[in-house]
């Protein structure tokens, strides 16, 4: 493992960390998008299921559990828990699942590595895990006033995308048959999506004012 | 070396 995949993954653990805190120390989900919790527990779902299956690291299983776990703690708390649940703002939070879901669903079942069932479910969870941040965006994009903790997390996220196209761009001049077009499309465009975010990110960092995404 | 595995990434 190079150390821009474990700074990547050290980042992605960050996020879901200053998430899973911010939500369980202000018992607030406010400015947190459920759809998007829902789809990564999806995402997650569908990657791991090979921890049954293969075994590649203690790192790798380990990381894979708090990954799955902290996901569906997120969307338990935002779901279930008594005090979180009421700073939810469903109808600010109003982007529908499905029109992600089935357009992945298909361009899987199309594009695959091999036809067989893991290999579809793992298309379709990079593919899923491409748009997954949509909700989050259009919902940072509603809110007037963009917490401190929210904006973090979206930032680190981005960050840990970043980090792994760096990763990939290393893998392929050090390792034999490094080549993935799935993995890396994808994991482009999900990179991509966080360009506008991280503008106005640095923008309101410079200036020092509070983050504000422009209608 | 397990970590060439295709599916090694998180």
């Amino acid at each position: 493992m190079n150390i821009f995949r474990l700074a990547g993954d050290m980042t992605h653990l960050a996020s879901v960390l200053v998430l899973l805190l911010k939500i369980h120390t202000i018992k607030s989900c406010a400015g947190v998008s459920l759809k998007t919790q829902e789809l990564y527990a999806i995402v997650f779902t569908t990657r791991y299921l090979d921890i049954f299956t293969d075994f590649i690291s203690l790192y790798n299983t380990f990381m894979k559990l708090i990954f799955l776990g902290s996901s569906y703690s997120i969307v338990w708390y935002i779901r279930r828990h008594k005090i979180v649940r009421r700073s939810y703002d469903k109808n600010q939070d109003t982007f529908r699942h499905v029109f992600l879901i089935l357009p992945c669903i298909v361009l899987a079942l199309l594009i695959n590595e091999k036809l067989t069932f893991k290999e579809v479910l793992w298309a379709f969870s990079l593919y899923l895990e491409a748009v997954a941040i949509l909700p989050q965006l259009v919902l940072l994009q509603r809110t007037k006033n963009i917490d401190n903790l929210t904006g973090q997390y979206v930032f680190l996220l981005g960050v840990y995308r970043a980090l792994y196209i760096v990763n990939w761009i290393y893998r392929y001049f050090t390792e034999t048959h490094f080549v993935h077009w799935i993995t890396w499309i994808s994991g482009l465009v999900q990179t991509l999506l966080y360009a506008d975010f991280f503008y106005y990110y640095f923008q309101s960092w410079k200036t020092n004012q509070k983050l504000q995404l422009p209608a | 070396d397990k970590d060439k595995h295709s599916h090694d990434e998180l």
